[in-house]
């Protein structure tokens, strides 16, 4: 079990990527997290689409920015179409 | 810019909406303005014009809802999702939903209603979100635009255009006119003592006197008015028309002429218009309407058609129940055909040929009579 806040928050912060691209980039409910994940799973990919559309640097990586953007207010549409 | 996959849209242009629920956060007056202003940003760059209802299925359904809210999206409680709407069609399609664990303003301090609602308006005529940082259907909101100079961006233009075109082709950018026109044989003097009215109205603090082609702008800060031709202002306008009034809430002057009415807002005819006067709720017995004023105290505007008069409910938009009436019958004094009127310092004034009787509508008499051309300082 993870021991420190980091690592709890940590979880947190990937349950939130994991919803953020489930709500509006499209990405399948069962996609695996992406901690085990090499650079070109189904969720690295999500997240450089969202990065790409949100006009953030495409990096893959679940960065600062990117978790930044994730906490901002928004419009429920999704961003790319179901 | 995009758009919905499969690129619903409507397939009419004049669409119907309804504010189904009110937040706790506003005014329902706030609320009322905030949309109204939020679906003229759309109205402005396309062919589309709204109505409203207050009942019943409309195009539009706006609502107010927290958490599960019956679509199976539920919303996520304050801050994250702050809206959401459905792309155009039946149903819950073309709907929008606003969470109200929002904090919602009219200005930027929480989240400004306007700037929400014209984004999620946006996805009901059929817009998905932009990549392009500076539209507004970009999807994350940003409260920090200068409300008062918020333009739609090209982006957004290009998008809604590409659904429904641009907006009928409006006037030349209408001249401002500064000359007076100079009176010459075929133009009425303006101090003839026979002179009579098509329509008379306010216009933003001023007054304007119609007859045939021409009209008089009276300033109440000028002594002479100025006499112009109705076309150097409104191109489409007709001349010879027969009724015109102001409604200072909306800032729009409404023009009629036999059984089509226009709205401008200063020198510029909104788009959408003429509309046949039927959609106020005449029967098609009405074919024109001889003089209208709009009633700020109450709201309301009267119709004058022959010796009866209707009663329109500006806020309902809808004619009201148990009309026409004999003119006479309220508005005592008054019992000949009314050309035109229009109110000024609480006071109703009607003409009718070369007279005009200034009525006090709180006493519901007259109280002076006059010559039509009063105004004038003849």
């Amino acid at each position: 079990y993870p021991l420190d806040g980091a690592a709890r928050s940590q979880d947190s912060s990937m349950d939130l990527a994991q919803k953020y691209l489930e709500n509006y980039y499209n990405l399948a409910k069962d996609a695996k997290q992406f901690v085990r994940e090499r650079d070109s799973g189904p969720v690295v990919r999500k997240i450089r689409e969202m990065q790409k559309f949100l006009g953030l640097k495409v990096t893959g990586k679940l960065d600062s920015k990117t978790l930044e953007v994730m906490h901002k207010p928004r419009c429920g549409v999704p961003d790319v179409g179901h | 810019f995009s758009t919905f996959p499969g690129v619903p849209k409507w397939t009419k242009t004049h669409l119907t909406y309804r504010i189904v629920n009110y937040t706790p956060d506003l005014p329902k007056d706030a609320v009322d303005s905030a949309i109204e202003k939020a679906l003229k940003v759309w109205e402005e760059v396309t062919p589309l014009t709204f109505s409203r209802l207050y009942e019943g299925e409309a195009d539009i359904k706006i609502s107010f809802a927290v958490r599960e809210h019956g679509d199976f999206v539920p919303f996520d409680g304050p801050g994250n999702v702050l809206a959401h709407a459905y792309a155009p069609g039946p149903g819950i399609n073309g709907d929008a939903h606003f969470d109200d664990d929002e904090k919602w303003t009219m200005d930027t301090a929480g989240t400004n209603l306007f700037l929400v609602a014209a984004h999620e308006l946006g996805h009901s005529l059929g817009l998905f979100h932009s990549t392009n940082m500076e539209a507004l259907m970009y999807p994350l909101y940003s409260s920090f635009k200068d409300l008062a100079r918020f333009r739609l961006s090209q982006d957004d233009v290009d998008g809604i255009q590409s659904l429904y075109g641009p907006p009928p082709a409006s006037p030349e950018d209408p001249l401002v006119p500064t000359e007076s026109v100079p009176p010459g044989p075929e133009t009425p003097a303006m101090c003839d003592p026979a002179l009579s009215f098509d329509a008379v109205t306010t216009l933003r603090g001023e007054i304007l006197f119609f007859k045939d082609r021409h009209f008089w702008r009276k300033s109440l800060r000028v002594l002479e008015p100025q006499f112009l031709l109705i076309s150097t202002f409104w191109p489409s306008l007709p001349s010879g028309m027969d009724a015109a009034y102001e409604v200072t809430s909306k800032d729009t002057v409404f023009i009629f002429k036999g059984n089509q009415f226009w709205a401008i807002k200063g020198n510029e005819v909104q788009a959408g218009y003429p509309r046949g006067i039927h959609t106020l709720g005449f029967p098609p017995t009405v074919r024109r309407i001889d003089a209208a004023i709009y009633d700020k105290e109450k709201k309301k505007t009267y119709f004058f058609v022959e010796d009866e008069y209707w009663r329109f409910d500006e806020r309902r938009q809808s004619m009201d129940p148990g009309f026409p009436k004999q003119t006479a019958e309220d508005f005592p004094g008054v019992d000949t055909k009314v050309d035109a009127a229009f109110e000024q310092f609480g006071f109703f004034y009607f003409f009718s040929g070369s007279s005009q009787l200034e009525y006090d509508p709180n006493a519901k008499k007259v109280t002076h009579i006059l010559k039509s051309n009063s105004w004038f300082n003849c």
